[in-house]
C-alpha cells in the first residue's frame, strides 16, 4: 500500500477526482493553501496498492493543465492591502505535485 | 517513531479522541472531506513511538462501529440540488480507515 | 527527496514561513487543531531535498520560542462552557513539532 499525497490546483480539482471516482479510487480531501501565492488549494490523500500507484498518477497528470499566469506577488506577511505596490511576476501555476509515501500498514476499521 | 494517519468519520471522533487523551497520546486534527459521499470527517495525525502503534490502533478500533447506511449518491460533480433525481445505494459508512508511516526522524522545537 | 510534516504554534508560524520562502523552499500551510489544548495550529508540508532537510528543520528552530502558559484544561468533550471549573495547568506550548517521512517518488505534473 503507498499513500499518494497531490497538491492540486482548484482549477483542476474536479478532473482529478471525477477521473478518482470513475476509476473505483478511494481518497479524501483537505482544504490547504499554497505557501507562496496564498491561494486555495486542495490536499488529496489518496491510499493505492502498489500497483495502482501509476494509473493513480496517470489520472493526475492528464487531468492537469500547466498554465503561465501573471502574479502579483506580495512580500511575505505584507501589511494591509493597499499599502505596498505588488509587481507582476510571471510563475507557471496549475498542474499538481504528488508524494508517494510507503504505508508500512493499511487497516479498516 | 510512526506516524497514524486515521480518516475517522464524526460519529466515532469524539470516542477516538477521548481513548487518546486518557492514554496519553498526543495527535493532531484537521477537517477533511469523503472523496465518495463528500461529508465531513476528520484526519487525525498520531506520532508514536514504534512499541505503542498496537495500542494506538486498538483505541480506534474499540471506538469505531461500522454501520449499513442508505445514501443518494449524486453523479461526480452533479449539478445543483433538483435538477438530478439520486438513486439510493446502501453502503458501510463509519468507523475509520488508518495509514502507518514510518518517520525518520522526529524533532520538538 | 523527503517530506517534512511540521505542526507550528500560531505565534511562530509567520517567522518559519517568512524563512522557508527567503530560504526558496516550497510548502503548503493545512489549517488544524491540537489534540489537548483543542487550539488551532497550521501544519505545513514541506517537501525537501534530502540535502536540504537540516536547513528546513534549522529555519524552523530558530523561529520557534517555547514558552511557559497557564491554561484551563477542560476534560475531554466537557459539556457547555460554564458547567465545569476547568483547573488551570501549567504547560509548555509554542514551538513545532516536525516528522521527517521518506518519499518514494515525487513528481511535478
Ligand atoms: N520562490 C518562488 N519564486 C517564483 N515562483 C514560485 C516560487 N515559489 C512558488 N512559485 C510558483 O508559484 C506557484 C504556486 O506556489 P504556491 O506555493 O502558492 O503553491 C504550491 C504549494 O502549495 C505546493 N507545492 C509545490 N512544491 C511544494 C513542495 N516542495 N512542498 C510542499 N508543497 C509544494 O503546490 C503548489 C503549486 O506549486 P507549483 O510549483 O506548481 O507552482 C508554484 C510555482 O510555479
Ligand atoms: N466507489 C464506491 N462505491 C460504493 N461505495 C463506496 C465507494 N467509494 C466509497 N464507498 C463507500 O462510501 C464510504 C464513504 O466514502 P468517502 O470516500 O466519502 O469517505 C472515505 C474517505 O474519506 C476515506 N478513505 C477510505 N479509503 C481511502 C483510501 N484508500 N485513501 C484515502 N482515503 C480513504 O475514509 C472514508 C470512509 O471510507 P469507508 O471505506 O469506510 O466508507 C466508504 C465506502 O463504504
Ligand atoms: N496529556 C498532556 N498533559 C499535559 N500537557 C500536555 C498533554 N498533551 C499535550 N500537552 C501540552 O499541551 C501542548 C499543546 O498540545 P496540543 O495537543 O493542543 O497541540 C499539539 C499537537 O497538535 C501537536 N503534537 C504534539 N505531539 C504530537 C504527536 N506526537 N503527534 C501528532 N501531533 C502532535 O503539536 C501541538 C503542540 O504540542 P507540544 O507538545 O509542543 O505542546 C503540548 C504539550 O506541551
Amino acid at each position: 500500500m503507498k499513500l499518494v499525497i497531490a497538491v492540486t490546483h482548484d482549477r483542476d480539482r474536479s478532473k482529478i477526482t471525477e477521473g478518482l471516482l470513475r476509476n473505483g479510487f478511494q481518497f479524501t480531501k483537505i482544504g490547504s493553501t499554497g505557501g507562496f501565492l496564498r491561494e486555495g488549494n486542495v490536499t488529496l490523500l489518496i491510499g493505492a496498492e502498489d500497483k495502482d500507484v501509476d494509473r493513480v498518477l496517470g489520472i493526475i497528470g492528464d487531468s492537469c493543465k500547466t498554465r503561465k499566469q501573471f502574479v502579483n506577488v506580495l512580500p511575505p506577511d505584507a501589511g494591509p492591502v493597499g499599502t505596498i505596490i505588488p509587481s507582476p511576476v510571471e510563475v507557471l501555476v496549475g498542474g499538481a505535485i504528488t508524494f508517494v509515501v510507503d504505508v508500512e500498514r493499511f487497516e479498516r476499521f
